[in-house]
């Protein structure tokens, strides 16, 4: 669907992608992650978009099997939500994904 | 009113009570925090209650100032969210408040 490639356009195009809701903590969390680290990912709020969050949220359900939000994806690989790239974080994992997107 | 004499009677009735929202996870951190510790709180999930979880939602704004879930009473008193909760129990303040609340 025209919804479903602009999805993953904006997944193949940008280094770092997160779906989020701005009054979700774990949306804002993920992003302070980012903030954190440098690195300025590309953020769709989905409660911004009316009629469209709750359709692009189905599309990332049906591409990721993921319908929660944070939805993080890096170098056009989807990642999970939160827990799981603080994890990756912690286990030193997200830099080398982040340097691998970024093209260095 | 009388929904607002139904929160303070939740809240001054139970020792324990979380104004809480099913599907956000800060809600289900603090849940699973008092799970972990042996404390069975009064959770009221504010998604399950139709019209009448906006209205508490407003109520407890105007007890408490705090519009967000989860929103946390220990006792009767108004402790906060996720992270004042989380906190009190990593400087070891939660225990002393949950014995005091249960009258132990
Ligand atoms: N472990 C996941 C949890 C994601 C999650 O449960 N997100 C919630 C908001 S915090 C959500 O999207 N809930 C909607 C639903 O469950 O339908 C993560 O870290 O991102
Ligand atoms: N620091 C607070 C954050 C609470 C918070 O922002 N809760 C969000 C859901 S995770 C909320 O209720 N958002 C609704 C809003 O911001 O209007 C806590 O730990 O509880
Ligand atoms: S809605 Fe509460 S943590 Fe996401």
């Amino acid at each position: 669907s025209r919804l479903e490639d602009s999805v993953r356009k904006t997944v193949s195009d940008n280094p770092v992608v997160v779906y989020s809701k701005t009054w979700c903590s774990y949306s804002s969390e993920v992003k302070a992650l980012f903030k954190r680290i440098g690195v300025e990912p590309t953020v769709v709020e989905l409660d911004e978009l009316g009629p469209q969050g709750p359709q692009i949220q189905k599309v990332l359900e049906r591409l990721t099997g993921q319908h929660t939000v944070p939805n993080v994806f890096i170098g056009g690989k989807h990642i999970g939500g939160c827990t799981d790239t603080v994890k990756l974080y912690r286990q030193g994992e997200l830099e080398p994904l982040l340097a691998e997107a970024n093209g260095t």
